[in-house]
């Protein structure tokens, strides 16, 4: 786990009056073996490291902290690597931002990932989110490809008791700009897309969100992903954030065991925030992102 | 003294990373590194060339598991249960190797045993008739290892040479989820006896470090024959199967490259070697 590499690390540092470039390299290299164990991107892990080695080299190691008694006292070492390391993992965290930019007159929610990810039954979730806020949602079957697609969509629609719109025979872009105007027409205030997953490579499929975006000028443009993602998560985020410019985050299957260190990756190289975590299959089970929680998990 | 070479560190530098970003992992890249150290001299530790080529030569041996060949098996009927994770590929991959199967002359009977997700059973279906196959589904009611006991029934009545069941995604921390599994397997061998023939595990190739955990789980509740790997048409490498063939022995089959019916391939060691230092 992580937390044993920040153990093992602390361990070697214990006792020593400076903190030296060996001793750092030292410390950092369990802190390495960590990270990528939990699935943390190579690049970020790297940059990591370097920022604290950076700051633990950099520090005047003298410094002085008020104790639990409010006595001044000598941080040792130790304590400061220890600090900085915890300084550099919260800043990869935060800022939290899990907010929905609501539109008026039409709110409008784009889900795109990779196959599988979960973006149908996040899109049904997100549908129950809306509805507890007070907006009246339009679910939009976009997906043309995958069988019964629509179906899997009018399904959850039904459960949760509210409309799904597809019309046969026109394309996604055509179609969820049609679902706007049916959602005036019908009194919803927010509609939510669901995409068909395509690889981040794929040029046309890549090109069709693109236009969908184009159309319907969606606030909201969230990349579902799955926490069990390795290190093509970087790969991936970096290239729909270049095509699409995204709100953010949805990380999904997060009641499983994957220690989701893709999340760090993501947000540090898109720069994007987390919105939301899926921690389940029924439509229930979908969360605001909290720092906390995910970092505790990637610390194991 | 043998223990004390080390590969040269400009080499270490660049193959490392190249490793690590494909996802074969930290420990599984040590031992990669020590398995070479200790076979090459000192000489050739120094060769960019020669350590590269120890590596692809040992990551060869480790993922060249030997299995049966799937069109080949002779089991009448010959009961496949494909099991994974959630949104994995199980339900397409079932769909193509049917498609690959009947290509062969036989003929295949799916079995809806998905009973829980929404539209899975109609996803099924769709692939079953693309493929020119009977898809098997539930009654109202029924779960999952009801519907492949009868899947299995049918395939018998039907003279199906293979019948592939479909089972709903899960996470494997789920232990009820774990323990429904392990009924459905029981089930069908009550269908059919030394069914079923292949329970093969769906692998998503994007998966990280939690892929090993995937396939030791789904392998102590069920003994796995076997590993499909999907989405290999991706960026993603799929290194993580060189743990799982090498700690757990299990062989990749067959991978799947994109989202058609023909898109299925069985896997070629040689050909995910050179996939990885591509
Ligand atoms: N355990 C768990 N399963 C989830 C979660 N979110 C989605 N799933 C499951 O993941 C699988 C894939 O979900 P979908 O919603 O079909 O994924 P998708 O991204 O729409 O898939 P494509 O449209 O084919 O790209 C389904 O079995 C879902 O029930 C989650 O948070 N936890
Ligand atoms: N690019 C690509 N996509 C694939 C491949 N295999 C499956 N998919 C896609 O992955 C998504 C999920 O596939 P499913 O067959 O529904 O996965 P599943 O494991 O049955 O999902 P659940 O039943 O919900 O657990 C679909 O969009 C498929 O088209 C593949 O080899 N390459
Ligand atoms: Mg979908
Ligand atoms: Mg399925």
């Amino acid at each position: 786990t992580v937390t044993r590499g920040f153990k093992n690390a602390r361990l070697k540092l214990q006792g020593k009056a400076e903190l030296n470039s060996e001793l750092v390299d030292e410390a950092l290299k369990d802190i390495r073996v960590s990270l990528l164990e939990a699935d943390v991107d190579l690049g970020v892990v790297k940059s990591f490291m370097d920022r604290v080695r950076d700051k633990s080299l950099g520090q005047v190691v003298g410094l002085e902290v008020k104790d639990g008694h409010g006595k001044r006292v000598k941080l040792s070492p130790q304590d400061r690597f220890n600090g900085i390391c915890h300084e550099e993992l919260e800043a990869l965290m935060g800022p939290v931002d899990t907010s929905i930019t609501v539109q008026k007159p039409l709110t409008k929610v784009m889900m795109v990932g990779l196959q599988g990810s979960g973006k149908t039954t996040t899109a049904g979730k997100l549908a129950r989110w809306l509805d507890g806020k007070k907006l009246r949602p339009l679910l939009v079957a976009a997906d043309i490809y995958r069988p019964a697609a629509v179906d899997q969509l009018r399904a959850l629609g039904d459960k949760l008791q509210m409309p799904v719109f597809h019309e046969p025979g026109l394309k996604p872009p055509e179609l969820c700009e049609k679902a706007m105007a049916v959602a005036r027409e019908t009194g919803r205030n927010a509609v939510i897309f669901d995409t068909a997953g395509r690889l981040a490579i794929d040029e046309e499929l890549m090109r069709e969100l693109e236009d969908i975006k184009a159309r319907t000028k969606p606030d909201n443009i969230f990349l579902v992903v799955d926490s069990m993602i390795g290190q093509d998560a970087v790969r991936t985020a970096a290239e729909f954030n270049r095509r699409l410019d995204l709100t953010g985050f949805i990380m999904t299957k997060l009641d499983g065991d994957a220690r989701g260190g893709a999340a760090l990756s993501i947000k540090e190289v898109t720069g994007k925030p987390i919105k939301f975590l899926g921690v389940g299959e029924t439509l229930d089970k979908l969360e605001e992102f909290r720092p906390q929680g995910l970092a505790s998990r990637i610390l194991g | 003294l043998s223990g004390t070479r080390e590969i040269d560190e400009k080499i270490v530098d660049e193959l490392e990373p190249l490793l690590i970003q494909a996802d074969v992992g930290v420990k599984t890249t040590q031992k990669l590194m020590d398995l070479v150290r200790q076979r090459l001299s000192s000489k050739e530790l120094s060769s960019a060339e020669k350590v590269r080529d120890a590596i692809r030569d040992e990551i060869l041996r480790m993922v060249s598991v030997p299995a049966p060949v799937m069109e080949e098996r002779t089991e009448r009927p010959c009961v496949v249960m494909v099991v994974g994770v959630n949104g994995a590929g199980k339900t397409t991959t079932i769909g193509k190797l049917a498609h690959r199967l009947r290509q062969r002359g036989h003929t295949v009977v799916l079995g809806a045993g998905d009973t829980f997700r929404a539209a899975a059973v109609e996803q099924l279906r769709v692939w079953g008739d693309r493929a020119g196959c009977v898809t098997v589904e539930g009654k109202e009611g029924q779960d999952s290892a009801a519907v492949l006991f009868d899947s299995v029934k049918k395939g018998k009545e039907e003279g199906a040479a293979f019948i592939l069941g479909d089972t709903a995604g899960r996470l494997h921390t789920k232990v009820n989820l774990m323990e429904e599994l392990k009924k459905v397997r029981r089930v069908m061998a009550k269908a059919h006896e030394g069914a079923p023939h292949e329970v093969l595990l769906v692998l998503d190739a994007t998966t990280g470090q939690n892929a090993l955990i995937q396939a030791e789980q789904f392998n102590q509740a069920l003994e796995l024959s076997g590993v499909i790997l999907t989405k290999v048409d991706g960026t993603a490498k799929g290194g993580v199967i060189i743990a799982i063939c090498d700690q757990l022995k299990l062989p990749v089959r067959f991978v799947g490259v994109g989202e058609k019916l023909s898109d299925l391939r069985p896997f070629d060691p040689a050909a995910f070697v050179d996939g990885l230092f591509a």
